[in-house]
């Protein structure tokens, strides 16, 4: 039974892809098949596990064309059960071409309708609420929302809760929240620490007990084409995901 | 002469908003008149210069409307001889009405033909390459380019420089790239002297020699709805700011 979630925020650069690609890497660690959907144009999960530049065809965006090619498009990462679609920057094209389609909110749900074979379908989605993340939010199960513990991304967040609802009352009435994840917490740090009690106080159990702390073998990991689990499997940042793992897991078997 | 430059970056989270509201800021402390449009729905600009949700309209959104309510839309904010055009949420059904506009990337050009009186107008854009973006680079003679000293962050910029090529070929002949700025930089961090030793080689005097290092007082500043400038003066962030807004001013001269 696949469960598809969109790691979603419309704030930039809070952890969507590093969620993404350390999340689902974990996942995969403990024997789940997972695919991962790049749907940003800026490729950055692509780049993160690895994929070249010229093995990102057929992307999402070809496949809004042509259905067919999905089977093409699922490639390969250096973990065991880890797959992806990647993105390229065509994919930005696809943003201004939705608007003109029929269905234009439902085009990734009649994609995702087709794979098998997988217990976990992450969306990795860019920073706006235009047709790319409306489209994956409309395909999910659930979204998982990483937040950054700043200011800036508090401010975001009712606004995400927002289109969450629009869509659920719209498009997806199954959409549910899958949880909110404080990212780059500093423990030093006081705003750190008062985003992350208004955050709780406000969203309950909706907040993942794991926080993942800032580290900076998180941020290197990338440029060797590797999740931080990978790079270096004792980082603390390694360690947080591995435990999100387990309670995203154990969620599962609570709804 | 008005001067329109744009602060753009489609990667998330790389200091576009805090770059324009401490360099406005810093521009506005030397007697320059400043004007900020805030071109993303986050609406991030217009927070953290303290203007209230309720005083956001009329946005550029409704000027894409109506132009005449432009003199409507500049308001005040607590720093002397520096306004703002606030965003709000409406903004983000512009990304995709602008798609059906006769010239859809020329909107933004004739609303700032009919702004006066100001030396700097910067618009803080989007994280995205879509048509709030492309309209403010059509519009601006330059562009400043925020680069956080991240690995996701470099890859980016060559898909940054791309679109600004083709915009200067279709759209803007007279664009020019401002500078491109290193945010977040942490010299403890091997990571962040690679990039800035990679961009310094790749792209020379068009990076700034001004740095702004990573400083937990430009995080704090935007709850207070105030510029990291007048929020502590004193900090290693508002003091780098000041350096730029230097720099910003002897490369006017010497153009
Ligand atoms: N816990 C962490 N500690 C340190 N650095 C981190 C952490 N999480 C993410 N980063 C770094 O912060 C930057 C932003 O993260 P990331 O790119 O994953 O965010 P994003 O939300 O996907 O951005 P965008 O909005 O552009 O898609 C990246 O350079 C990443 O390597
Ligand atoms: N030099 C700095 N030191 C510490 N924190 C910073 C610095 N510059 C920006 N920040 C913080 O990092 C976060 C991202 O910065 P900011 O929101 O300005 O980026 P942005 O590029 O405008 O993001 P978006 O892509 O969402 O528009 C904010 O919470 C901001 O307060
Ligand atoms: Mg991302
Ligand atoms: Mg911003």
């Amino acid at each position: 039974m696949k469960k598809i979630i969109s790691i979603s925020n419309q704030k930039g650069g809070v952890g969507k892809t590093t969620t993404t690609i350390n999340l689902a890497t974990s996942l995969a660690a403990v024997k789940k098949n997972v695919l991962i959907v790049d749907a940003d144009p800026q490729g950055n999960a692509s780049t993160g596990l690895g994929l070249a530049h010229n093995d990102r065809r057929p992307s999402i965006y070809e496949m809004i064309h042509e259905k067919r090619l999905l089977k093409e498009g699922i490639k390969e990462t250096l973990i065991p059960g880890l797959k992806i679609i990647g993105a390229n920057t065509d994919l930005a094209a696809a943003e201004i071409e939705l608007t003109n389609f029929e269905n234009r909110e439902f085009v990734f749900k009649s994609i995702f309708a087709e794979i098998d074979n997988f217990d976990f379908i992450f969306v990795d989605c860019p920073p706006a609420l235009g047709l790319l993340t409306i489209n994956s939010l409309v395909a999910s199960n659930t979204t998982l929302i990483p937040l950054q513990s700043e200011f800036f991304a508090l401010e975001g967040l009712s606004a995400l809760m927002q289109t969450i609802k629009l869509i659920k009352e719209n498009f997806n009435s199954d959409l549910k929240i899958e949880g909110i994840l404080l990212t780059m917490l500093d423990k030093r740090n006081s705003l750190s620490s008062l985003v992350e009690k208004d955050v709780r106080q406000h969203f309950g159990d909706q907040v993942y007990k794991t926080t993942i702390p800032r580290n900076v073998k998180i941020s290197e990991a990338p440029s060797h084409g590797k999740p931080a689990l990978l790079y270096d499997t004792q980082a603390a940042g390694s360690i947080a995901y591995i435990e999100l793992a387990k309670e995203v897991i154990l969620n599962q078997n609570k709804n």
